[in-house]
């Protein structure tokens, strides 16, 4: 997947790190600091819609079912994750208590066209 | 984007203004942990535990991954009550997740003060589940204690099951042992919680139960 540039106009991997801080949450996640929040923009003309390899993602199955119900409009695409990583986190809870979790499908890897 | 007049960027609509963007991605980034974390908002911690005792207790932990299956681990601070008419310590902990039926590992880490010479002989005990009898005691774990300091006691998951109210009572009775393995205490202080050695229980859940998966699948 490219990662976006200034003026990348295709589908792409926009990579975004958010602090914590940002968020006001140092006081209750511990670790780590902050986590890459990547998201997935950019254009998706005909020809890359639901390309082979990329319509795998459960994004992809729902965007493909709208169109098939017609309650999507008619040739259009979405960039959306296709591959994403799970995040670990250490928190305190309500109660004070350490939590060490890994948290699912939290940093996006790849994007592609629905 | 509907409120901004503008469509969905990731479907090839105009892109929003970089604040409203930067707006909208800080959104999103709350909304996903705190659904990563099956949280609603995010936890008001009236009680942090202190810092120093919280370095410790993270030092102590074995480093790497959590569970495989969406596992947990959650280190517990205990609020202790020292009893003056035995040598023993009443160890409360208040947990916020339902973690009993799930747990498969349990250590209690304690920090043994220097009481007398010799081997210290430490039997843990449960306060019964709320739903039975008031004081209702159940005996989980025997240990020689033979040096002073940190010690990781293994307690049996099973004995800690059972608990839905989400307070767990331990008590713990100390004595050195005697030639014939009797119990001969005396009143004495066992654990140092002053100085940032808050005892702490170490739990490792498991989110998911073994096999479920497989069989969902099936």
């Amino acid at each position: 997947t490219p990662t976006c540039g200034p003026a990348t106009p295709l589908c792409c991997r926009r990579d975004h790190y958010i602090d914590f801080r940002e968020l006001g949450w140092r006081d209750w996640i511990l670790q780590p600091e902050g986590y890459q929040l990547n998201y997935c923009s950019g254009e998706c003309p005909l020809h890359l819609a639901g390309s082979p390899g990329i319509a795998a993602s459960f994004h992809s199955a729902v965007f493909s079912l709208l169109k098939a119900n017609n309650r999507w409009p008619a040739s259009t695409s979405c960039c959306v994750p296709t591959a994403r990583r799970p995040l670990s986190l250490l928190y305190l809870d309500r109660n004070g208590n350490v939590v060490k979790t890994d948290v699912p499908d939290m940093v996006v890897e790849a994007c592609g066209c629905s | 984007a509907h409120g901004t007049g503008s469509v969905c960027p990731s479907c090839g609509g105009p892109t929003l203004a970089p604040q409203a963007e930067r707006a909208l991605v800080l959104e999103l980034a709350k909304q996903q942990i705190l659904e990563g974390l099956h949280l609603t908002s995010r936890p008001r911690i009236t009680h942090p535990p202190p810092q120093a005792a919280l370095t410790r207790a993270l030092r102590r932990l074995q480093p790497g991954s959590v569970a495989p299956g969406n596992g947990e681990e959650v280190i517990s601070f205990a609020t202790v009550t020292d009893s003056t008419s035995a040598c023993s310590s009443l160890l409360t902990f208040h947990l916020s997740t339902p973690w009993s039926h799930h747990l498969y590992q349990a250590r209690l880490w304690l920090h043994v003060l220097p009481t007398r010479p010799g081997t210290l002989y430490l039997r843990i005990f449960r306060w019964g589940p709320s739903r039975r009898r008031q004081g209702s005691l159940t005996l989980l774990a025997e240990h020689h204690i033979t040096h002073l300091g940190w010690h990781a006691l293994t307690l049996p998951s099973s004995g800690l099951r059972g608990e839905e109210s989400g307070v767990l009572k331990l008590q713990l009775d100390c004595g050195p042992l005697g030639g014939n393995g009797t119990v001969i205490g005396q009143p004495r202080q066992l654990l140092d919680t002053a100085g940032h050695q808050q005892p702490f229980l170490e739990l490792k859940i498991q989110a998911n139960e073994p096999g479920a998966g497989r069989a969902r699948r099936r």
